[in-house]
């Protein structure tokens, strides 16, 4: 066909017919730069770059990018096979159903939670808020002001012990009719062990339909650390990224999706009440790879 | 812990992951090894060569601005969740067993439970505060508790600030109103103002940084939750391009949970 006859000249034009190892050098060692920058764990911008590599090598140059510009055309659409390239919606299967929020100090579990209760309110749910941060300063009245804001009930019960306080609101639940129940942990750290098992307790008492784990979009190499160990611990259902209204390129959602294959649910844009939105992998591709 | 006993490639390879893995980012890592290349010679152990390399980026003079000062106005700022509060209170029960009346600025009177939250580590240290409550102008709080500070000849003044993303430029807006809103009281104050980070942040940091000291002259880092496995590599690109010097770690969330910086300690555990 007359097509095939011009990609043919053309080829022999540009003398590029296969992506070689050398034609694409200087492509791979930007995306590896931009990847880093990106906060992308070192570990798995390795490993991303090998597999595309391994893919790309030997394929033909499209006759209208250069072997370079094909290459990022690659990693544009691997990085939003590897984010998750649709939206993945919460499942809340039980009645009533159950949300667990765990993660690090500071993330954004609290807010996360209030955000998420006012979501489900919108469409129609009839959501309680579970305070079971016994320890950090005023937590409990931290979500008891922002939960007005949801128009959502707070369960405190005892204020004292988390284990009580969630079998307190799992009976509660059942009394007010929730049908959505959603539980705010205090921060800890993945190597805190005795804070772990309290997680896996609680797991354990409320069953949850998801448990979701809340991640500063600004985290950098130590991500994967920790991603990992709530997982292995608690086997996450998948993540919240917050602070995403900053200039944080993101990287560590694709170190967490590719470590842990866990989908990002939400992301968080602003600290009010409304700030929580479906992830877009495409739009998060395109600031990762910067 | 690594052991070389002597630098080949390889050994630059591993020793490059390790500082890149620690968020010290990529133009500070080839800078460094750089250096170890040029400086180790065939019968240094490269790892102390390393070490010394490292310490150098982060040993910084700076001025004790607290001795001279009464009272001494030290203000807190970040992004949102970094330990701002609890590091104030972490500070103030450390002044507080040093012998000094400290004063604390409930200045962030925007996040829910933000003046409630400080007012119980007031209670747990000793420190008295000074707040007008939730939505109140920071400013006006910040120019109170300093005019308290004053009248009452207290020796120190905490100013806890909301949590900003350096991106907000109204926000970033109000920190430099409360400061001239300060100068007001005490034309050299605030005498510090110290960044609050948190040691899992990756380069966004130095970004933070930067954006910070253009809006109100950062004299000090202060890096939180290094009893992570976070190891807080983004100080180096900090305390070099923006020579300001690291003055405290947060170990904990405990109120004895803070340690002053140490260069040599904070290399050790980098390195391990
Ligand atoms: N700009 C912005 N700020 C956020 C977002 N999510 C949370 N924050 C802010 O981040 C800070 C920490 O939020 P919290 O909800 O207290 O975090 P947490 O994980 O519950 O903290 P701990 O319970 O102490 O572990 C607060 O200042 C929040 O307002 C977000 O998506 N964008
Ligand atoms: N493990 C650990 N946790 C810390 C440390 N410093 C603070 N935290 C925890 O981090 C979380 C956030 O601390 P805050 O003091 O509320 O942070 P902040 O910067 O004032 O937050 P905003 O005012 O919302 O911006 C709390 O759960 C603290 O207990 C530390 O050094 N180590
Ligand atoms: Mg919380
Ligand atoms: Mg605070």
């Amino acid at each position: 066909s007359i097509q095939n006859k011009l990609n043919r000249a053309f080829k022999v034009l540009s003398g590029k017919g296969r992506i070689s190892e050398n034609n694409v050098k200087d492509a791979v060692k930007q995306v590896k730069l931009s990847l880093l920058e990106a906060d992308v764990n070192y570990k798995v911008v390795k490993e991303f770059i090998n597999d595309i590599k391994t893919e790309v090598l030997g394929e033909k140059v499209l006759s209208s990018f250069s072997p370079d510009q094909q290459f990022i055309k690659i990693v544009n659409e691997e990085l939003i096979k590897i984010l998750g390239e649709k939206k993945v919606d919460l499942s809340l299967q039980n009645r009533p159903a159950k949300i667990m929020v765990v993660g690090l100090q500071g993330s954004g579990k609290t807010t996360s939670c209030a955000k998420l209760a006012y979501l489900l309110k919108k469409n129609g749910k009839n959501p309680l808020l579970v305070a079971a941060d016994v320890y950090r300063p005023a937590a409990i009245d931290q979500l008891i002001q922002i939960s007005k804001k949801a128009d959502v009930p707070v369960f405190t019960g005892d204020k004292k012990n988390p284990i009580k306080i969630v079998e307190g609101a799992l009976k509660e639940a059942v009394k007010n009719i929730n049908d959505v129940i959603i539980f705010d942990t205090a921060g800890r750290l993945h190597v805190d062990e005795k804070m772990m098992d309290e997680l896996k307790k609680i797991a354990k008492i409320t069953k949850p339909d998801e448990i979701l784990m809340v991640i500063d979009a600004m985290t950098g190499q130590d991500a994967v650390n920790s991603a990992k160990k709530f997982n292995e611990l608690l086997e996450l259902s998948g993540f919240i990224v917050t602070k995403l209204d900053g200039d944080a390129r993101g990287g560590v959602i694709l170190s967490i999706r590719y470590i842990t294959e866990k989908p990002v649910k939400f992301v968080g844009l602003s600290e009010k009440i409304d700030g929580l939105e479906a992830f877009y992998p495409d739009r998060m591709a395109g600031r990762i790879l910067g | 812990i690594l052991k070389f006993d002597k630098l080949n490639d390889d050994t630059l390879e591993e020793i490059e992951e390790l500082l890149i893995l620690s968020d010290m980012g990529i133009d500070t890592v080839e800078e460094v090894i750089s250096k170890l290349r040029e400086r180790c010679n065939g019968k240094d152990d490269p790892i102390e060569v390393l070490k010394e390399i490292l310490k150098e980026i982060l040993v910084i003079s700076y001025e004790d601005k607290e001795k001279n000062n009464k009272p001494y106005v030290l203000s807190i700022v970040g992004v949102n969740g970094t330990g701002k509060t609890t590091t104030i209170g972490k500070l103030s029960n450390k002044e507080v067993k040093e012998g000094k009346s400290v004063v604390l600025a409930a200045c962030d009177t925007f996040r829910a439970a933000a003046v409630d939250q400080l007012k119980i580590w007031s209670d747990r240290t000793g420190a008295s505060i000074i707040s007008q409550g939730q939505d109140a102008d920071p400013a006006a709080v910040a120019f109170d508790a300093v005019s308290h500070a004053k009248s009452k000849n207290k020796d120190v003044v905490i100013i806890d600030t909301a949590g900003r993303l350096h991106t907000k430029s109204n926000l970033m807006e109000e920190l430099k109103k409360i400061n001239r809103v300060i100068k007001k009281g005490i034309p050299e104050a605030p005498h510090d103002t110290w960044l609050v980070l948190d040691s899992t942040t990756g380069q966004n940091g130095l970004i933070q940084a930067k954006k910070f000291k253009e809006t109100v002259d950062l004299t000090g880092i202060i890096l939180t939750k290094l009893d992570g496995t976070a190891k807080g590599g983004i100080a180096f690109a900090i305390v070099k391009e923006l020579e300001i010097p690291v003055r405290y770690i947060g170990l904990g969330e405990g109120v004895d949970d803070l340690k002053e910086f140490n260069a040599e300690d904070f290399v050790n555990a980098l390195i391990s």
